[in-house]
């Protein structure tokens, strides 16, 4: 799981594995 | 004949797979896009291509007419019903016509553009296109008038101006869509999201994409620091930017290369590498250089798209790639390949390549990544 930090927001992104 | 150009067109995005639904062909078939282009001739209005329609001082685009693949993809990803209250951010015209077709005579358009000049012009083409229902309005789309938002909340906004955040989260209803072109770490994709439980959840195929940048308050910093004497700048557009510089010794010396043993055809997009480095690397950064200047950076990315590289101390790692064949179809096979540069330059490029094969193995072949947003004080 990577996390950005906006201003407004956080953004999470779930890498799938194969 | 504009009707006979329209019809091939969607004729093509249709076998393309960009047109998935019967209303969204409908509506690309009958709104007149060479109405929205009146600078253009009709044939190049019907081309499957952006319509640049001002630009700033220094030449670039700040307004288009987006091109007609990516608006058919949005407008699928924002899966419109008749009676939608819908908010578009970036008014061409042209879009906003489209969407006022999907949400019907019982639906609301609302789009809102900073610059005066191109919601005078979407006022003028809408209007005479027959949509003069569409509301136009100028302003900041990161300070909003309350009366955009309707009661309940919109049923779907869609960002059609390259966004580095996305403030509008609060504004679309339990269950809306919204769909814009997301920055992270200088990599664009469109992103279709449903909000279940305050936050978006993507729930479509990204696109890779570009669109105009975003002006005023939600304009990006690209935390820009410029490597002393060397002529290569390091983009920290997300993230912490770190001191560079103790850098400019590291290029005086050829790179050590760490090979990764992942290829990519000459033509296959790996964009879901790039983003996955941009999140698994601390320190990550988008190197570009000067084009005439004496970087000792090898094989220097192109002058628009900064290569991935991780800031190690006095040293920096950077994903680069090297023809290793001509691939099955003659379009070339490449290798990815870390230059690693300062006194831990090989440390560096072996935790980025271990990265890139940790990709490979767990989620090249997988489906696309999920991403949730979520409001910051949730």
């Amino acid at each position: 799981l990577h996390v950005f930090h906006k201003k407004y927001t956080r953004i999470k992104i779930d890498w799938p594995v194969v | 004949d504009p009707s006979a150009l329209r019809n091939r067109l969607v004729d093509q995005l249709l076998a393309a797979g960009h047109i998935r639904t019967a209303a969204v062909e409908a509506t690309l078939r009958r709104v007149p896009r060479h109405v929205f282009a009146p600078e253009v001739p009709v044939r190049t209005a019907y081309a499957d291509d952006i319509i640049p329609t001002r630009h700033t001082p220094d030449g670039r685009i700040s307004s288009s007419v987006s091109a007609p693949w990516l608006l058919a993809a949005m407008l699928e990803a924002a899966r419109l019903r008749p009676g939608h209250r819908v908010l578009e951010i970036g008014s061409g015209g042209y879009n906003a016509a489209l969407i006022a077709e999907l949400v019907g005579p019982t639906g609301q358009v609302t789009t809102v553009d900073i610059d005066p000049d191109v919601t005078d012009r979407a006022t003028r083409l809408l209007a005479a296109a027959g949509y003069d229902h569409v509301r136009v309005l100028t302003a900041d789309a990161e300070h909003l008038p309350a009366d955009v938002v309707p009661e309940g909340g919109l049923d779907a906004a869609i960002v059609t101006v390259d966004t580095w955040d996305l403030p509008w989260i609060t504004m679309v209803a339990e269950g809306g869509r919204l769909v814009a072109p997301l920055r992270l770490h200088q990599y664009v994709w469109s992103i279709g999201f449903t909000k279940r439980d305050g936050a978006l959840i993507s729930d479509e195929p990204l696109t890779v994409c570009g669109f105009v940048p975003m002006q005023g308050a939600g304009a990006w910093d690209p935390n820009l620091r410029t490597i002393p004497g060397r002529g290569i700048r390091l983009a920290f557009e997300d993230g912490t930017p770190m001191p560079v510089d103790q850098l400019a010794p590291a290029f005086d010396k050829a790179p050590s290369t760490v090979r990764t043993n992942v290829t990519v055809g000459g033509e296959e997009p790996f964009d879901s590498l790039t983003l996955y480095l941009a999140g698994a690397l601390p320190g990550f950064c988008r190197l570009s250089v000067d084009q005439d200047g004496h970087n000792g950076v090898i094989s220097p990315p192109p002058p628009h798209w900064p290569g991935a590289a991780i800031v190690r101390g006095t040293s920096l790692a950077r994903l680069a790639h090297e023809r290793i064949g001509d691939g099955d179809h003659g379009k070339g096979e490449h290798e990815f390949v870390i230059h690693g540069y300062g006194p831990a330059g090989h440390l560096a490029a072996t935790e980025m390549a271990e990265h890139v094969q940790h990709w490979q193995h767990n989620h090249r072949a997988a489906p696309c990544p999920r991403i949730t947003v979520q409001p910051k004080d949730a």
